[in-house]
């Protein structure tokens, strides 16, 4: 499903250069479920962000079922990204002026999905990260790991051939990140891909491979579990 | 160190009540290094909000160094805050248009701390966490973990009495996650009183003491390691 050559994500600041990413090649089957570990600031965020369309690499190839992802502007990045990629942030990057429910909505707004469906799926999404009763909360009247659960059931509902779960469970409980981890597991069984980027030794090896970053490089790429 | 009793935090949101906490007493010896527990929403960065003096209660009391803190006013409870007790966020709360240094120098701002010893004391801060190179980039130009140990360095550096750490290692990898568990032991060794919450079970059982929130209630407390 991607297959990514030779990516390399250079920031400029002023004189100095950060080579975020030095040459990450990787290729990924539809269906599968990976583990992307590192030293933090080993570049994973910025590798997710790439492969999420969501960030253009300075240099390299990105094909995404099949397509050069270069090769498309702003608009049709944005629209394979909201069709075919569902994106768990770091920082979860929830609207604070809008609702759990409507933060859930968001994606389906973009896919033109019509209000009352939206809001049936949206609730639906909630309730299976055990959040149907904060439906109405905005994210600074939830806790840390309530908004990561919202984070979490954005990303899913748009049925996206591709999840991209970068920390999912960094702020939950073992109870509540077995759970998630459940979800992705149904997914993935159902054909989804999954790429997630973890330091959580509890669900490290949850697919059967594993990428190792250092240094904007890949370490290691392994089969695992 | 502190003594609570009885606190309890309704939010009132419309008709609905949410009741994060109801009725938590404890106490906690200067010197001591507590972990708070706990499943996500059980009310932990509540009560951390009391105790570090960035929220009040609804009802209950609250003793900091033998003093009730509801008997202060706002500018006195930030003058504690400020002097006594170092905060770090599960959600890192930096200001996003300053860089790494002068978010960690804030808080000897408020202290009114000198420019150049100020300085001076934020770069050490940045190189124990492993920061120094990343001085001038502003909390979006950082990774996760970076933000997360800027948060880190910005809670240390007025040399507080007490440290309270809300989720300090979830977006660290474990060898970075180790080296800050490290600084908290030997600041801990030196007196200062820590009191971190965490879901990691790599830093569960670092201090001597565990209490498990459950409900917005303790559900145990106990001596752990
Ligand atoms: N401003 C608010 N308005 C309404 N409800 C709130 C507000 N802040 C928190 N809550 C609710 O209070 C409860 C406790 O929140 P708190 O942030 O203390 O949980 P927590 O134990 O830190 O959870 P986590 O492990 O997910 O960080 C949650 O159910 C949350 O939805
Ligand atoms: N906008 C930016 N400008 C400059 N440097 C950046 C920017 N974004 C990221 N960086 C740098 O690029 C490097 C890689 O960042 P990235 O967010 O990909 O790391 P990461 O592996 O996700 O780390 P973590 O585990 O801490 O989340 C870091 O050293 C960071 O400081
Ligand atoms: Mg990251
Ligand atoms: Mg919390």
């Amino acid at each position: 499903i991607i297959e990514t050559r030779g990516l390399t994500k250079t920031y400029r600041m002023g004189a100095v250069e950060v080579d975020a990413l030095r040459g990450v090649s990787l290729g990924v089957e539809a269906g599968e479920f990976l583990s992307v570990m590192g030293p933090s600031g080993s570049g994973k965020s910025t590798l997710m962000n790439i492969i999420g369309c969501l960030d253009r690499p300075t240099t390299g190839s990105y094909l995404f079922e099949a397509r050069e992802m270069s090769g498309l502007d702003d608009a049709e990045f944005a629209h394979v990204r909201n069709r075919r990629i569902g994106f768990v942030f770091q920082t979860f990057n929830l609207l604070p002026r809008l609702s759990a429910l409507k933060n859930v909505e968001l994606p389906m707004v973009y896919g033109g999905v019509p209000p009352n469906a939206r809001r049936e799926r949206a609730l639906a999404m909630l309730e299976r990260v055990g959040l149907a009763d904060r439906a109405g909360h905005r994210p600074m009247e939830l806790s840390g790991g309530q908004q990561q659960r919202v984070a979490i059931a954005r990303a899913l509902v748009n049925e996206p051939a591709m999840i991209l779960a970068d920390e999912p469970t960094g702020n939950l409980d073992s109870r509540v990140g077995a759970e998630i981890m459940g979800m992705l597991d149904s997914l993935n069984k159902a054909g989804v891909t999954i790429i997630m980027v973890t330091h959580d030794p509890r669900v490290a090896d949850a697919g059967g491979r594993r990428v190792i970053l250092k240094d904007g490089m890949v370490e290691s790429d392994e089969a695992v579990g």
